[in-house]
């Protein structure tokens, strides 16, 4: 079968400020499929922490609009994770 | 992807299994191969034993690719070989180490969940058994350590990434890694496990707030190791207890091996910080390895002189 392919998915980096901003991310996991890259899991979230994850280019709408709705800071790492995947390939046969 | 095995690149599984083939081949006097056991899907865990041939010394262990996707990790363990034996009879540290410790390497654990994050999901963590009564596959071989291994009630999910497993130790890539440590623990006096990313060198508890009884001494270790890894680019590490600088975790192998009795216990989290996360280009394969090479020089030589 054709490998999974990540056009367009996003990966976000937000730290929580209070437990309540931990929270939404949280309440975020339960309704909305994220890849947590760091840390590892929802659980872990805490306030303080850096946090960062990946969700496809369709929920990705949801997660700014709650995000900007909860006033939470947030950037995005990297906007297209597929051309990321191709571009770690940068080193030419020796 | 074409060509053949190149440490500056990432190497899919074939590659690495012929490169310990040579490995083997062109340094007979120094490095031998292991088979320590079969994943889950047949495919074979190597350890490369590293080392001058000779009467058993002081061994550390070194693993690397217990989740998949953290393709900087098992290019690391390649290099770490690579080096050792090139440098072997030119750089009088690595030699003195070689002469007189052995290093078991063992550079990818995770094969199964490797080989599918080159063929089928670049984004896999955990390894690829099955699971009964769930259609997620997976578990996550860093939470399968019997170390407090059902201390989180939030690892009990087989469709979570950090899925701990129906029993610990319960996959044979785990079972593998402990019956090899185990057998030969009273040789061996230090683990170091490789991971990305975050930048960080972590030691014991994960499963709990408790500092170790030697907790000064791996403090010391950890602030030591990251200046050596520090001076070669500048490139900054924090470093601690696994439960205080990052979060709780249970089922880990660092904690396994140090309550096991190897007092000396560390995790690398690789380069780098977020930029790239397990993307980082194969530009930057060298550098972190070169750097993170300095560290592991320095922590040998310290386990070489302070352990009995």
């Amino acid at each position: 079968t054709a490998p999974v392919r990540f056009d367009r998915e996003k990966i976000f980096r937000v730290t929580p400020v209070d437990e309540k901003e931990a929270r939404v991310l949280k309440d975020l996991a339960q309704i909305i499929e994220l890849d947590f890259w760091y840390p590892d899991a929802t659980h872990d979230v805490a306030a303080n922490m850096t946090v960062d994850f990946r969700v496809s280019e369709k929920e990705s709408q949801t997660i700014q609009s709650t995000l900007e709705q909860h006033k939470m800071n947030y950037e995005i790492l990297i906007h297209d994770l597929q051309e990321e995947i191709e571009k770690q390939f940068d080193v030419k046969d020796e | 992807v074409s060509g053949r095995h190149s440490y500056g690149k990432y190497n899919d599984w074939d590659k690495i299994v012929s490169w310990t083939e040579k490995m083997v081949a062109k340094h007979p006097e120094m490095v031998s191969r292991i088979k320590i056991g079969s994943t889950v899907e047949d495919n074979p865990l190597y350890v490369l034993k590293v080392g001058r041939k000779g009467k058993e010394r002081k061994a550390i262990f070194i693993d690397c690719g217990i989740h998949a996707r953290e393709w900087v990790s098992p290019a690391f363990c390649q290099w770490f070989v690579y080096q050792a034996t090139k440098s072997y009879g030119k750089n009088r540290i690595m030699t003195k180490l070689l002469d007189r410790m052995t290093f078991y390497v063992l550079p990818v654990v995770n094969v199964d969940g490797y080989i599918w994050s080159w063929t089928q999901n670049r984004m896999w963590r955990k390894n690829r058994s099955k699971n009964q009564n769930s259609t997620c596959i997976g578990t996550d071989l860093n939470r399968n350590f019997d170390v407090s291994w059902d201390s989180s009630p939030n690892t009990n999910d087989p469709c979570q990434e950090v899925y701990r497993g129906p029993a610990p130790e319960s996959e044979k890539e785990t079972k593998a890694v402990t019956n090899f440590i185990r057998s030969h623990l009273n040789s061996i006096k230090a683990y170091i496990t490789f991971h990305s990313y975050s930048q960080m060198l972590l030691f014991p508890y994960g499963y709990t707030s408790k500092l170790p009884p030697n907790h000064s001494d791996l403090l010391k270790v950890a602030r030591i190791a990251t200046d050596f890894l520090s001076s070669r680019y500048e490139t900054h590490y924090i470093y601690g207890p696994i439960a205080s600088t990052i979060y709780p975790t249970s089922g880990s192998s660092l904690d396994w091996a140090y309550d096991l009795g190897i007092k000396h216990t560390f995790a690398f989290e690789l380069r780098d910080k977020g930029k790239f996360g397990f993307l980082l280009p194969e530009s930057r394969i060298k550098p972190t390895c070169k750097e993170t090479m300095l560290s592991v020089k320095f922590i040998a030589k310290y386990i070489l002189k302070n352990t009995s």
